[in-house]
């Protein structure tokens, strides 16, 4: 009952924080052409947990924001526009916090919950693996 | 000197789960 299947269909986060699962899943994105999503996801998880002191921090800032959000990315796409204004002042006034990809994050978490979430617990390569 | 997208890549890593 608890196998890591059962917990992959409970909810995106259980998903994600299973290797396999994550894994599987980025795999189906690739497929479908949106792994930015899951990887700017997962980049902001790790941007949280950096130390605000280290100046490598400030450059990762700069490298999600360049990667994800200036262009016109999938990742920018799926974002509101007050948003992406958000991030980019703090970008250009250098207020580097860690909570400044929070609001993105659940945007993109919502969309991911709603789209790609579903589709994969119906994709071949999931039902192949189960 | 890592490029940003070394230090990118390692913040995604950093937060991918690990083996159980």
């Amino acid at each position: 009952p608890d196998s890591p299947l059962s917990r992959w269909t409970k909810s995106l986060h259980s998903l994600l924080g299973d290797q396999d699962g994550a894994f599987l899943f980025r795999t189906f994105l690739e497929r479908e052409k949106c792994v930015d999503t899951l990887d700017f996801w997962f980049a902001c998880n790790g941007f949280r947990q950096m130390d605000l002191k280290d100046t490598k921090t400030q450059r990762v800032a700069k490298a999600i924001y360049k990667r994800y959000i200036e262009n016109n990315s999938i990742v920018a796409k799926q974002l509101k526009p007050a948003t992406k204004t958000f991030i980019r002042d703090n970008i250009k006034k250098l207020h580097i916090d860690s909570a400044m990809f929070d609001q993105a994050q659940t945007e993109i978490q919502t969309n991911m919950e709603e789209n790609a979430y579903q589709m994969f617990l119906t994709s071949d390569i999931y039902l192949e693996y189960v | 000197m890592d490029s940003e997208d070394d230090l990118l890549q390692k913040c995604i890593t950093s937060a991918m789960p690990r083996q159980r």
